[in-house]
């Protein structure tokens, strides 16, 4: 009977995932490995860039005054508004998590707040390779050399978040694995101000078991994958941090604007 | 926490009122 309610509470987080985001690991895979009808327009230079954002991305750039910025800023407001797409995605997500909409309401918020952006970096490993990124819904490629090229500080970026997916697409987690792994992200039972965290604990107890038995059956070669997991959970954490400071360094000295929801989730973060 | 997380709060409780971009 347990191993029937594991295999259940795996199956609607599975669902969940694949209901809740846009794009996930096998559309990016199949875009990725050029196997797409359309491949991707790539995005490489100042001149791609400006043909992108005619076409693919012309709602986050047109009729904001975003146009004649620099391209760093207009490049960083598209950041921007893939992240609070992503937030609100993850939103939706969480509460389809068993347990979590009862969950105390500020608990609930705490556990978005700190869990989005570490949720919204092990995904975005997902839309990556080692030469770029998918962008505008996988329509768009952007190389990691182009963003590399940025003038500082928005060049140190993406960077980070590409070294990170190397070595976590090493794994190799399917759409199955990465919607629990998710999941175990945002049930954490030790982010800060969390008035139930006995309540939270048990969520987080259930899902990370499941998350081993599944990763057991999933990938019976890997003995050690569900240990180099757990050491993801910390290494998201701390390229979070990183991310939030420079975050914090960019709002102070260049003439960009955040968005309300990212601004209210960094704010007092770490 | 609530108060200081409008958005976040709303999106929590009302997922048909979508984020101005």
């Amino acid at each position: 009977a347990q191993l029937a309610d594991q295999k259940t509470l795996a199956k609607q987080i599975y669902e969940a995932y694949l209901k809740n985001f846009n794009m996930n690991k096998s559309k990016a895979r199949v875009i990725l490995t050029g196997k797409a009808s359309t491949p991707p327009f790539v995005i490489h230079d100042m001149d791609t860039l400006r043909l992108a954002e005619k076409t693919l991305v012309a709602k986050m750039v047109g009729n904001n005054g975003i146009q004649n910025k620099e391209v760093e800023v207009r490049i960083f407001h598209c950041c921007q508004c893939t992240s609070v797409e992503t937030v609100t995605e993850l939103t939706e997500f969480a509460k389809s998590v068993p347990g979590f909409v009862g969950l105390d309401l500020n608990d609930q918020v705490t556990l978005l707040k700190y869990g989005v952006y570490e949720a919204m970096f092990a995904m975005l490993a997902s839309s990556m390779n080692k030469d770029g990124l998918l962008v505008a819904y996988g329509n768009g490629f952007i190389t990691r050399e182009f963003l590399k090229s940025l003038r500082k500080p928005f060049s140190d970026m993406m960077e980070p978040k590409f070294e990170f997916a190397m070595k976590f697409n090493a794994l190799e987690l399917d759409d199955s694995d990465l919607a629990l792994f998710v999941a175990a992200i945002i049930c954490c039972g030790d982010r800060p101000g969390l008035v139930n965290v006995g309540h939270i604990e048990k969520m987080q107890e259930r899902i990370v078991q499941v998350l081993r038995l599944h990763l057991q059956s999933n990938h019976p070669d890997d003995a050690f994958l569900f240990p180099k997991l757990l050491q993801k959970l910390a290494d998201l954490r701390q390229l979070v941090t990183e991310h939030a400071q420079l975050v914090q360094e960019i709002k102070k000295t260049e003439d960009t604007s955040l968005h309300p929801l990212l601004q209210e989730i960094y704010r007092d973060m770490y | 926490l609530k108060e200081k997380h409008k958005i976040l709060h709303r999106l929590l409780q009302n997922s048909s009122s979508p984020v101005d971009l």
